[in-house]
């Protein structure tokens, strides 16, 4: 059981930072999340399923909000290094939704 | 589809693959004419035109690279990431950057077959290039995955509504003529030449396309900007014999290259062109020698003269009236004979003179400042200064190698230094790092930069720390910054990562550093900022002096020049 935990922990690990990488999610949090307790860490959560399912919806695959097998697919696949919402994208939809 | 909002301010746009990153396992002449073709998509679409030229100053650069190679996006090796691709704009706006270690194929492939067409995502980063972002429209070209290319490939609608809507359609160039910022360039004059035996006393030829893209209005009086010379007597290579016949022009129209044909940068004539003289029997390029009459076979210097005589060589010059080099010369302001020179200049009194590299403490930036066993050193060429607990140490600055003998013998320099959650103390020296637990080099060092997970090419560090706020360790360097895992001993894999995240330090630091009250100290030059470890930006926009906090001297002396903001 410990090792599944480990192996999602992964995983969980390796999308943030593909989310992070392409735009989804904005960058450099993790320098802080670690530190982060209650309603803000469950905010990190909250952003987290939307970039998922942001990401899902602009590869055009389902949009489950999970990391999912097509998700897993889609993030293995060849493709471009530009991020797919610039920086002032994901400032914006913040501010929106405030 | 989606505009970014950069886009070029000119259509006529220059590109060239990168003398220096080349690929390694492709041909060069076809990764050009490949290039060519990928571009061509957007040619085709839109008003844009594409030249290769020679030169690494194209407004469209294209290189090959592999893992870090000195932007914050390093590659990842075959698979994944292919390449990337600026927006426009002066500098690396524009640029195209690809992963040299993909499996680049030239051709279309066979379904079964391995590889990516560099057709195909050549042609997505040109879109880049051009200002588009990434589409989500599946089967459109700036879909950001990978989706292979078809052998009769046209751009697909999506793109074509993207590009059009930036630069126009090739429609709307026929219908209502170039924009007008058309941006000049060095193009062959054409090929065809009309009569030049002509009635009309007029002096613009019938022949030459006139420009207008000077500010200027259309006025009689005004002639337009020629990019050529226009003088055929003169010029006669710019000016080919009529064509043979009209149905098979003897210039046949100019096919791809072998070599890009573009003149070098030094031939182009520039507005301003250097400063030279012209003689009688030649034009100046730009220059309408129309109200000067024209030199012929015949023209001798006394008929033909300049406008400004005194400035030709052929014709003597004369000082001005009491200039300096007239042997007359009277100052017109009292000269002082009173002050005489010394016949010996004064000797600096002995023993205060400081080896030439030893820095004022006062007027210095510093290399790097660390906090080692709670005590501040600061280090500047092979020197450092250290503050304890009753102030600054007397008798130093000393040497580095005298606390650490263990360094080379001929250090210059440090660039780095922090001390390790395990109490070590690193110190970092171009590519290498040293070791030391308490003053006694650790074995096995020093270790290279690339041991810990660095790129190969780094050069150097700009500064290390442990960050207070979350204990753990970031190397900094130029534009980026990594987070280094002291477990494992190598920097973690999604970085480096831009200093956009340190928020008002900028680029190229000198030093970071904890001090005693928690706070992280960022310097640069000779000054330094608090930074807010919560809010991830520097407490006071404005630098403030170093010297005087942390060496403490004089305010009056320290903060003379302006602080860098």
């Amino acid at each position: 059981a410990r090792s599944r935990s480990a192996r999602s922990a992964y995983h969980s690990k390796s999308v943030r930072s593909y989310l992070e990488n392409f735009g989804y999610l904005k960058k450099g949090q993790p320098e802080m999340a670690n530190l982060l307790l209650g309603d803000v860490a469950q905010s990190y959560e909250d952003d987290f399923r939307i970039a998922i399912k942001t990401l899902q919806e602009f590869g055009g695959i389902p949009v489950t909000g999970e990391i999912d097998e097509a998700t897993r697919e889609l993030i293995k696949k060849k493709r471009c290094g530009r991020p797919d919402r610039e920086e002032g994208d994901i400032e914006g939809g913040r501010r929106k939704k405030r | 589809f989606a505009v970014q909002g950069e886009k070029w301010k000119y259509t006529n746009l220059t590109w060239s693959l990168s003398s220096s990153r080349r690929p390694s396992q492709l041909d060069p002449h076809v990764t050009r004419s490949v290039l060519a073709r990928a571009l061509d998509v957007w040619q085709q679409a839109s008003r844009l035109t594409f030249t290769e030229v020679n030169s690494d100053d194209a407004d469209i650069v294209v290189s090959f690279a592999k893992r870090y190679h000195d932007d914050a996006y390093p590659f990842d090796g075959r698979g994944s990431i292919l390449a990337h691709a600026f927006f426009p704009g002066s500098g690396r706006g524009g640029d195209a950057h690809f992963d040299d270690d993909e499996l680049w194929l030239l051709q279309p492939k066979n379904d079964d077959e391995e590889g990516t067409s560099l057709f195909a995502v050549a042609a997505h980063e040109f879109g880049h290039s051009l200002g588009l972002s990434h589409s989500s429209v599946k089967g459109a070209l700036m879909f950001p995955w990978y989706q292979g290319i078809q052998p009769n490939f046209v751009l697909p609608e999506d793109d074509r509504n993207g590009i059009q809507q930036m630069y126009g359609s090739k429609e709307n160039e026929r219908k209502w003529g170039k924009i007008p910022y058309y941006r000049p360039i060095e193009t062959p004059p054409p090929t065809t030449t009309t009569t030049t035996t002509t009635t009309t006393t007029t002096t613009r030829r019938p022949y030459i396309h006139h420009h207008h893209n000077t500010h200027q209005g259309h006025h009689p009086n005004h002639r337009p900007y020629t990019p050529y010379p226009r003088n055929p007597n003169l010029y006669p290579k710019y000016y080919p014999e009529k064509p043979s016949s009209p149905e098979r022009p003897s210039y046949p129209r100019p096919t791809y290259p072998d070599r890009p044909s573009y003149p070098d940068r030094t031939n182009i004539p520039t507005y301003y062109p250097e400063r030279r003289h012209y003689n009688a029997t030649e034009e100046h390029p730009r220059r309408n020698h129309n109200h000067y009459p024209r030199p012929t076979e015949t023209t001798t210097q006394a008929t033909y003269r300049p406008r400004y005589p005194q400035n030709r060589p052929e014709y003597p010059t004369y000082p001005r009236a009491n200039s300096p080099t007239d042997p007359r010369y009277k100052p017109h302001y009292p000269v002082k004979t009173t002050a005489r020179p010394r016949a010996t200049p004064p000797r600096a009194p002995p023993h205060t003179t400081p080896p030439p590299d030893k820095p004022d403490a006062c007027n210095t930036n510093f290399d790097a400042v660390a906090l080692i066993r709670n005590e501040l050193f600061i280090f500047k060429n092979r020197y450092h200064w250290r503050r304890g607990a009753a102030g600054h140490y007397p008798d130093y600055p000393i040497e580095i190698t005298r606390m650490w003998t263990e360094l080379p013998r001929n250090l210059t320099h440090v660039d780095a230094v922090y001390e390790r959650p395990d109490r070590k103390i690193a110190i970092f020296v171009g590519k290498e790092l040293y070791l030391f637990d308490s003053q006694n080099l650790v074995p096995g060092y020093p270790k290279r930069l690339r041991d810990l997970g660095l790129p190969e090419s780094l050069e150097k560090l700009d500064a290390a720390m442990v960050w207070g706020h979350n204990g753990k360790t970031y190397f900094y360097s130029g534009s980026v910054y990594w987070k280094f895992d002291e477990d494992v001993g190598r920097v973690e894999l999604d970085y480096p990562r831009d200093m956009a995240m340190w928020k008002g330090v900028g680029y190229n630091i000198d030093s970071v550093f904890q001090w005693k009250d928690g706070k992280t100290y960022f310097f640069k030059g000779r000054g330094y900022w608090k930074f807010n470890d919560l809010r991830m930006r520097v407490e006071h926009e404005r630098q403030l002096p170093s010297a005087a906090f942390w060496m403490g001297c004089p305010t009056e002396r320290a903060g003379r020049r302006e602080p860098f903001r």
